[in-house]
């Protein structure tokens, strides 16, 4: 995973993005 | 035995295969276990999407690749269908671990998460058989047909299929890798590939949804303070 620039902070996921609680 | 392309491309192929050996092309015990947690349960609903996006997925390939590849296509969709449900398991473990909750109805009864997560399983697939070698232009895409039909499926040809918009399969790109550890150095490459090309160029066509969003964004800070231009 050091392969990658991790973008998202640490509170969010997949759940924000898409638009959910 | 020197590594040649094919054989770089066969051993990444077998590499995925081991991974999912035992992953199911069905929802595994724990997800079930998700769904019937949900306010509204998205079984049916997940079912009936993989299975016609199968089917649209076979139809496509074997246009591209040849009608006697439908069943080729089928196993390769297979293959993506397990590792949908595998990094979907691992996401919403990381989810209720964040977010202290066993709920995601709203997450699992969107369908453009759902369509999102498989296109991008999809692509790991169809990118592990074209192989890093021949997507790095080793074999060149005018030494064969074969060769070019190949590459030719790879990204962003899996939106095209699902009907997806560019926007929302950059959405899971990060959220999937985090889920999936096993992915190799030279995929998480691959996918920071689309990732750049979506956020330079896919997602900014004219029917992208972003500019709904800008819009809708707009009209909400209408009202409050504009923030310092440096912001």
């Amino acid at each position: 995973s050091q392969d990658y620039h991790f973008g998202l902070e640490e509170h969010e996921g997949i759940s924000e993005l898409f638009d959910c609680d | 035995v020197p590594q040649t392309p094919i054989r770089a491309a066969m051993n990444s192929i077998q590499q995925l295969r081991v991974e999912l050996t035992s992953a199911s092309d069905q929802p595994s015990h724990n997800l079930q276990v998700y769904f019937k947690n949900c306010t509204v349960d998205p079984s049916e609903e997940i079912t009936k999407r993989v299975e016609e996006l199968g089917q649209v997925f076979s139809q496509k390939f074997a246009q591209a690749v040849g009608q006697r590849s439908e069943g080729l296509g089928r196993k390769r969709f297979n293959l993506g269908a397990q590792l949908y449900y595998k990094v979907m398991e691992s996401m919403l473990k990381s989810e209720e671990k964040r977010l202290s909750v066993q709920n995601f109805s709203k997450l699992l009864n969107n369908a453009t998460f759902h369509t999102s997560l498989l296109a991008c399983a999809m692509e790991v697939v169809m990118a592990t058989y074209v192989g890093n070698s021949l997507k790095n232009g080793a074999f060149g895409r005018g030494s064969g047909a074969s060769d070019s039909v190949e590459t030719d499926l790879c990204f962003p040809w899996i939106l095209g299929v699902f009907q997806l918009h560019a926007f929302d399969f950059y959405k899971v790109i990060e959220s999937f890798i985090k889920a999936e550890p096993t992915l190799k150095h030279d995929m998480m490459k691959h996918l920071e590939h689309c990732e750049h090309l979506i956020m330079e160029n896919l997602a900014w066509r004219a029917d992208s949804p972003l500019f709904d969003l800008l819009k809708q964004s707009c009209e909400e800070g209408a009202g409050e303070q504009a923030e310092p231009p440096a912001t």
